[in-house]
């Protein structure tokens, strides 16, 4: 059973998660046919940027972030940060999208100048979060706890991040039991996604150099 | 690394600034 303090905290995080989104008028730009390769790398920067900017307004809204030091602070969104966005990304390729857009998106990464041996990783990890057809809440709180992950580099008070990611990882696993009654495993493999966050964030820095390159 | 400087940035000035207002 979730208890109301629970609930309470649920509220919390998925309104701080539905209210920052990405500005319309930058995620406009994406479906605009024409564009040269220059035009495509600048507005993938831009949404890149707009994505950061957001999902630091969104840490702020998690509860005690902000009387963490400082330092981890920026340690905890620095360490994050990719696999936040993968995460996002991801929910919006599972969102139903009007005719043509989802198209029109992904032939703009396919033609970023990103590397086969990225892309196809990525878009397999798109494809397994739409299966697994989380509810809002169960998005806005595995991307908090991404983000409350204690063992990123630089961080220096694991206690006291631990101490915040662990009512978020409670709630979450309540959640999918209430959610998902049939599928006992559920939890577990919303766990597993993270891991394989942490692969493709891993592989990021390459990615970001082979882009540079070509 | 260099690749994340830019994001460190983008970071820091997010938390010091308020987006909202």
């Amino acid at each position: 059973e979730i208890t109301k303090e629970q609930r309470a905290l649920m509220k919390l995080i998925l309104d701080a998660y539905n209210r920052h989104q990405i500005p319309q008028d930058v995620t406009k730009k994406l479906l605009q046919d024409q564009y040269s390769a220059e035009e495509n790398f600048l507005l993938l920067t831009e949404m890149a940027t707009s994505q950061v900017q957001v999902l630091v307004e969104f840490t702020k809204n998690i509860p005690g972030f902000l009387s963490l030091d400082h330092e981890d602070q920026i340690a905890l969104l620095k360490g994050s940060a990719v696999e936040a966005m993968f995460l996002r990304s991801a929910q919006v390729f599972s969102r139903k999208m009007p005719n043509g857009h989802t198209e029109v998106l992904e032939e703009r990464i396919r033609k970023s100048g990103i590397s086969e041996e990225f892309i196809t990783p990525m878009f397999n990890f798109y494809k397994s979060i739409g299966e697994l057809h989380m509810v809002q809440e169960e998005q806005a709180l595995l991307t908090a706890i991404t983000i409350l992950t204690p063992d990123r580099p630089y961080v220096k008070d694991h206690l006291a991040v631990e101490r915040l990611q662990e009512p978020m990882l409670d709630v979450l696993r309540k959640l999918c039991v209430l959610q998902h009654p049939q599928e006992p495993q559920y939890f577990a493999r919303l766990l597993g996604r993270l891991t394989e966050l942490r692969t493709l964030n891993h592989y990021h820095a390459e990615m970001l150099s082979s882009w540079r390159m070509n | 690394p260099a690749s994340n400087l830019g994001l460190e940035d983008i970071i820091r000035k997010a938390l010091m600034g308020n987006l909202e207002e």
